[in-house]
C-alpha cells in the first residue's frame, strides 16, 4: 500500500470520526445532510458485498465493517435518535437523493467490468459515491452558519478523494496491470464536486473568518 | 484482460 492510499484512508476515518463526534459528544447533526449520508449507507452496502466472497487483507476486512457500521449508524442517530434528530435541518435537507439512484443504476447495468451481479453493484456504488456528496453541498450552500466541526467533515472527504487520485496515479506507474477505468473517472468526477468548497474553505481560512459559501 | 484487477481499494 502507497502512502497516498494510507493517507487517503486514513482522512475517510477521520472524516468520520468527526462526524461521529459531533453526534455523540454534541449531540448534533446541524449542518449534516441525511440524504448524504443515506446515499453513503446504500454505497457501501453495495459495495463490500464482496466481504462475503474475497479476502483481500485483515485491514481491508476491519475498513470496510467501519465504513459499513458508521455510515448506518449515523442515518440511524440523525433519523432515530431522540435528542440528535432535533437539530437535523429537514427543511433546508430537502434534495431529492432517490433521483441520483435510477441513472446511476441504469449506467451501472451499461457501463460495468463484467456483467454480474457483484460487478454492477460495485459499478453502482462507485457511480452513486461520486455523486453522494450533492446534497451535503446543497445543505452547505443553504446553511448560513457552517460550523468548524461540519466544515472539516467535507474538507477531510475531499481530502480523501484527493489523495485517491493520487493514488490511482501512482499505481498506474508502479503497478503491471492495474487498469480501473470505472473507478477513475467515476472518482475524479466526485474529486472536481469538491472543487468549489475548497476554494471557499482557504479562502475563509486564509482571511480567517467563518466559512460562508456563496448562495 | 487488464481490467480484471483485484479490487483491493475501499
Amino acid at each position: 500500500m502507497n502512502i497516498f492510499r494510507l493517507a487517503g484512508d486514513m482522512t475517510h476515518l477521520f472524516s468520520v470520526l468527526v462526524l461521529l463526534l459531533k453526534i455523540h459528544t454534541i449531540k448534533s447533526c446541524a449542518g449534516i445532510s441525511l440524504k448524504t449520508q443515506e446515499l453513503y449507507a446504500i454505497v457501501f452496502t453495495t459495495r463490500y458485498l464482496d466481504l462475503f466472497t474475497t479476502y483481500i487483507s485483515l485491514y481491508n476486512t476491519i475498513m470496510k465493517l467501519i465504513f459499513l457500521g458508521s455510515s448506518i449508524s449515523i442515518v440511524w442517530y440523525m433519523r432515530h435518535h431522540k435528542v440528535v434528530r432535533r437539530s437535523y435541518d429537514k427543511d433546508q435537507d430537502t434534495f431529492r437523493h432517490y433521483l441520483l439512484m435510477l441513472p446511476c443504476l441504469l449506467l451501472a447495468l451499461l457501463i460495468n467490468e463484467k456483467f454480474t451481479f457483484l460487478e454492477v453493484m460495485w459499478a453502482f456504488s462507485l457511480y452513486l459515491e461520486a455523486v453522494a456528496i450533492l446534497p451535503q453541498l446543497v445543505l452547505l450552500q443553504r446553511t448560513r452558519n457552517i460550523d468548524n466541526l461540519t466544515g472539516q467533515y467535507v474538507l477531510l472527504l475531499g481530502a480523501y478523494r484527493a489523495l485517491y487520485v493520487l493514488n490511482w496515479i501512482y499505481r498506474y506507474f508502479t503497478e503491471e496491470n492495474y487498469v480501473h477505468w470505472i473507478t477513475w473517472v467515476s472518482g475524479i468526477v466526485q474529486t472536481l464536486l469538491y472543487a468549489d468548497f475548497f476554494y471557499y474553505y482557504f479562502q475563509s481560512w486564509k482571511n480567517n473568518v467563518k466559512l460562508q459559501l456563496p448562495a | 484482460t487488464k481490467d480484471s484487477a483485484v479490487k483491493d481499494e475501499l
